[in-house]
């Protein structure tokens, strides 16, 4: 007879790991190394912090490597210390707020990955500002849930703040290391105002200081826009809402609805707006969301996301290439199921970057909330714009032959990962389209660079 | 200050719906219809019941559609229908047995997603040949539980045995269709056993009878084998076994270890074979699961697995292809994390598969437990073992020119899957290195009829 079963979220990803970034040995050290840097990152500049970030990766045995990293970030309270490194689907990144972090399970994963190669636990160090909390824990796979094996408590005299997480694990380094150091020079591209140290088990130092002194400022958390929200987020807002709450009032916990526009909207569909919310049908609230997707709302206004800006994209660029011409595009805010989300797009010529790549392939540096990807990139959203929606013949260029590099970044309140270890962004309509649009300028303006070159070079040759 | 939350499963599912296939309102129509339809096979050929299912998709608004099918399975005992429907990572395929399920979502996101696009629950009737339950329910989404609406119980004068499913929900048919009827194809190519009936909502069928009498017999649960097995996995066997379990004893748990082969790898290791288990310290266990990946066990015996078969792999090329030659190959049986697969290749040549394809890309036909993989080819393991590890010219082959068209099916007690929604095979070693050891046999095989061929009529032409 058939064994019914219910498994924990923990015990889901351990089955399934590969899901999250851990095919196998090599690319086991890239995603452990990501996922602890990305925590460190968002610790830091989601709160205003400068990021100096310390790793070192050491080999400790044959195939085993130990990674510390420390951190000058927020810090972790103590009493959610625990869950946050042993919980699965536990974490502080669920809000409408842009950051690195998005599932609550990247630092599991890690702290997992190192528990079933090693039988090792993870030694985690952490303090808000007062006391340092140190943490010796493991995760129960079966309850999804930490073991604490050890904890202490030390005085903070110098009121340190920040983060230090130490994990034994298996893996391939030496396979590994083109990536995590691209990883790296990619995420110097993005953050000019992170200061970065990586010693490798080699002894080589990756040295990254910052390179500007100002930061952007956080992103701060916003309401979901009304634009692509469905039935169930609709239904949700309404069973948290008060019972005397008008449908008027509860519009106006959309972000850019405010009484007039609620007004307008109630009237527009012909529903009462004195109607207690609760007392909605199935049949109005789906005549609602469908009214969302319909009516001309004033777009987001971005204040919960925090792109690069044309001077870091031009900076990084630059640094890393030296072309002859770049052509940078930042799209107006956009939303999908609720979320807004900003398209920044550049195309860099020339300099640099030459053609003969022999490979006949695209050059595309993907960005998603400032994290570089680079696994799987013929897959993203982005490489199916470039491959299928855009006539490149008809801007004079070809990607797969000229001396092009393609830059996109996607800054998201949510970005649409396709896989749990954020390998590439999936291919959602608003989103390949704010894409396409971005491309499409930087193509028309890269072929006004090219014909007036043209002209220039003709007018000399006379 | 920082707000940490804990999320249900069916919240991070719902979340992030893009990673099980619900990327868009076209993809969204492929997946509804897969994941059922192998919920509907899974119940059938896992029980020996030669598969009858009839499904049809109507169009019951602008963009909305009702999908229902409907199965001769082995239906669902009434116990346990509401979780089977309503709990994410509730199944019962979470054994080490090949079936086409393996999380224990597929089904919850098709009803989730009706839920979110047009409010309706899900309507499901069964019988495991007593009384028939209806049962209408939706999803709790915070608490990951099933909502039952509604419930019924019918008698069953005629035994009926099987499951009925109905989802409304929003999708893009239109776009869908043809990667729809490629799915349809291609289950037909590994299910000649199978019938299948489907009526889209332009009021066209697709009829595929069954071809064949005989079905192969099912996989039957396997312990694990020790080969790849890790330090949690071993530990959770420990924490199950009996107080009194020795060493000697625990080991035998393991496929392919009997008293014989325990005795030896504890002497080899140099432990107590009567040492109580739960006695052995941590680094004990951990020098049990290195010996595990060193020692040579007997490989795994391949009765968890089901594979297809030469004769089918050819009956299915043939009818789809009519190629001129094809090379079939199938490895022995390997394993990796204790689970066990076989690799089945072939390489089928000209006839009806022409070379003036135009688009100078790979012909690959994929299927991991006998479920057709038609997106993200160029990710999968497959495609970097063509791409990467086989050096076609030795063989005088070009997969890019030539009328080439490679098949590949990898059954498994676990399918290394890279995505919730199963578009493509994760990057695992021992995976990768027997798809690379099927492809170099066939090619030989397909070099040596090419060698052959061409003596023969350079003979005709003298
Ligand atoms: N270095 C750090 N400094 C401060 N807080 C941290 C640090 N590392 C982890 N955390 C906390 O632990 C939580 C869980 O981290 P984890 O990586 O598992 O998930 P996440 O970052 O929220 O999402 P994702 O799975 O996308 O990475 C974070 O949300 C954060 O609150
Ligand atoms: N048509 C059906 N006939 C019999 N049992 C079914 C049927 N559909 C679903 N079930 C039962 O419901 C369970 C849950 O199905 P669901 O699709 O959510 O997960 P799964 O098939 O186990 O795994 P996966 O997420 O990989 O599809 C199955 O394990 C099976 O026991
Ligand atoms: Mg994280
Ligand atoms: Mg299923």
């Amino acid at each position: 007879s058939t064994k019914f079963k219910q498994l924990s979220p923990a015990e889901f990803f351990y089955n399934n790991r590969s899901m999250a970034g851990f095919d196998n040995p090599t690319r086991a050290v890239y995603t452990v190394m990501r996922e602890l840097i990305e925590n460190s990152l968002d610790a830091c500049d989601a709160h205003g912090i400068k990021p100096l970030i310390y790793v070192s990766l050491k080999r400790v045995a044959a195939d085993e490597l130990e990674v510390l990293i420390a951190d000058n970030g927020v810090g972790v309270p103590s009493r959610y210390i625990a869950d946050a490194f042993g919980r699965v689907f536990f974490g502080s990144k669920y809000t409408i707020r842009q950051s690195r972090g998005t599932f609550g399970l990247g630092g599991k994963m890690a702290i997992l990955y190192g528990q079933l190669t090693t039988g090792e636990p993870v030694n985690v160090a952490t303090s808000i500002g007062s006391d340092i909390h140190l943490v010796k824990l493991s995760i129960d796979i079966k309850l999804n849930q930490p073991i604490v094996h050890q904890k202490k408590i030390l005085h903070n005299p110098n009121s340190y703040r920040g983060t230090t997480v130490s994990i034994k694990f298996k893996g391939d380094y030496v396979s590994a290391r083109n990536r995590v150091i691209r990883y790296l020079r990619m995420t110097r591209i993005a953050l000019p105002y992170a200061s970065i140290i990586f010693f490798d088990p080699e002894n080589q130092v990756f040295l990254a200081p910052a390179l500007t002194e100002s930061m952007p400022k956080p992103p701060v958390e916003s309401k979901p826009h009304p634009y692509g929200v469905d039935i169930i987020k609709v239904k949700e807002m309404v069973d948290s809402s008060k019972r005397e709450v008008t449908l008027l009032k509860f519009l106006q916990k959309f972000s850019r609805i405010g009484v007039t526009t609620a007004s307008r909207f109630v009237t527009w569909l012909g529903l009462d707006p004195n109607r207690p919310v609760k007392k909605l049908s199935d049949d109005e609230i789906k005549k609602i969301v469908e009214g969302f997707k319909s009516f001309t709302f004033l777009p987001p206004d971005g204040s919960s996301l925090s792109p690069l800006g044309e001077q870091t994209i031009r900076t990084g660029l630059t640094s890393e290439y030296n072309p002859e011409f770049i052509s940078v595009t930042t799209r107006p805010p956009s939303a999908y199921e609720g979320f807004s989300f900003i398209v920044e797009a550049a195309l860099a010529y020339g300099g640099g970057i030459n053609s003969e790549n022999g490979s006949n392939e695209v050059r595309l540096l993907r960005f998603a909330n400032k994290i570089p990807l680079i696994y799987d990139s013929s897959n993203d959203v982005a490489m199916k714009v470039i491959e299928e929606d855009i006539d490149w013949a008809n801007y004079g260029l070809d990607p797969k032959v000229d001396p092009l590099l393609i830059f996109i970044h996607i800054a998201a309140s949510k970005v649409p990962f396709k896989t749990a270890g954020k390998e590439y962004v999936a291919d959602r309509e608003e989103v390949r389209r704010e894409i396409r649009l971005a491309l499409r300028k930087c193509a028309r303006d890269l072929k006004t660079y090219l014909s007036k070159k043209k002209r220039e070079q003709n007018f000399h040759m006379r």
